[in-house]
């Protein structure tokens, strides 16, 4: 369902170009739960924002579901991302002016759903990070953990083919971020494609594919559990 | 030289009062090596804001190197907080309009540090968090661990006394936040209060005394070395 071929993504910063992916390629199928790991720096949320159709490549392919994402307009792009993925941002991404309940019905607003199911399908996501008791507190009313965990329910509420997640459990006790693994794992069984991206070993150990990243390329992929 | 005696913040929250620290006492020595564990939501981040004069208790009594920090002005504290504290946020909280090497340069400007002294010390800094080829990178275009060094690295530029960290390993690869638990036992050794939040048990490990929290109370308190 994700294919980059030869993916570069070059920031000009002065004398030299600084190649923040480096002729990536990557395969990942429909269902399949990755995660991927590399030091400060190597590449892993500009891969992460590519495929999330949030950025586009300096160089290289990229086809989402067989379909050329180079070529499709911008327009066309949103709603794809929209419909489809859902992203877990490595520093949450949430409108401060907005409630946590607010911040998750924003995906339903765009998908077009009615306020009565926008409302029962937020409560429900919010339920399921264990943060009903927090629905109507704003970010800066929230800890890191819980906006972080916020981040992750309206990353789920629209049920999308991908989940995305950069760093989901970095702002986490073990206790919460098992939840959350726990959660991820239920996604995977309903059949939602997981790619995340973690510096947590253990929580690595959880998806059934590792790839590790420096410097902008890939150093190894392995599958640790069949699919 | 920090000592909390039945400290309580509490937010008005409509119906009920959330208590966010309730009535917390805490006594931490000159010199002292100490990480503060507990769940999301727990307090912790309220708590170092506190001991960090970024916020006054609701209740209680605050004293800071033996002087009442309630009964200060807000001029009088910002200048404690200057020249007395390194703060690491939990969200960096650095200026985007400001390259790295900018934002670790602000103490420096408000201790009326001159322009050459501050570039060569903010410099050092950079180095010792391993950014130095990042120095004139914006936020923006820094990776989120490296966004993360270089808040460690503004924290530490002023040679404060008192080092507050709020989970300053959470957005780093094990390798890195190996160098930066490195940075820390040398600041302890060179004589440095360092006070960190921790979700990591190993991190947690390289301090001398393990705080635990939970709902905004200190659930235990251990001594795990000698100082
Ligand atoms: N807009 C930009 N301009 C210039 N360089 C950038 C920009 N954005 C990112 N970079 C650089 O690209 C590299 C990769 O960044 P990226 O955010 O993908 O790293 P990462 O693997 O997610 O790191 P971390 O684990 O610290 O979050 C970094 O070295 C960073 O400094
Ligand atoms: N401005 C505010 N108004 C209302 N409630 C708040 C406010 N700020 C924080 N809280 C609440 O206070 C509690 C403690 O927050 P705090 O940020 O200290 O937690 P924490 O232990 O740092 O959590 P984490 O590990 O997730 O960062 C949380 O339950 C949070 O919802
Ligand atoms: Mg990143
Ligand atoms: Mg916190």
């Amino acid at each position: 369902v994700v294919e980059l071929h030869d993916i570069s993504r070059v920031y000009e910063m002065g004398e030299e170009p600084l190649y923040a992916l480096k002729q990536l390629t990557l395969s990942i199928e429909d269902g399949d739960y990755v995660a991927i790991m590399g030091t400060s720096g190597s590449g892993k949320s500009t891969l992460m924002n590519l495929i999330g159709c949030l950025d586009r490549p300096t160089e290289g392919r990229y086809l989402l579901n067989h379909k050329d994402v180079f070529h499709l307009s911008d327009d066309e792009l949103a709603a794809i991302r929209n419909t489809t993925i859902g992203f877990v941002f490595q520093q949450f991404n949430l409108l401060s002016s907005m409630t946590a309940i607010e911040n998750v019905m924003l995906p339903l607003v765009y998908a077009g759903v009615d306020k009565e199911q926008r409302t029962i399908r937020a409560q429900f996501a919010l339920q399921q990070v264990g943060l009903e008791q927090r629905m109507y507190h704003r970010p800066t009313q929230l800890s890191g953990g819980q906006q972080q965990r916020v981040s992750i329910a309206r990353a789920i509420v629209n049920k999308p083919r991908i989940l995305l997640a950069d760093e989901p459990t970095g702002a986490l006790d073990s206790h919460t971020a098992e939840e959350i693994m726990a959660l991820f794992d239920d996604l995977v069984e309903q059949g939602i494609t997981v790619i995340l991206v973690t510096h947590d070993g253990e929580v690595a150990n959880r998806a059934s594919r590792i790839v590790r990243m420096r410097d902008g390329q890939i150093t190894s992929d392995s599958r640790i559990r069949s699919k």
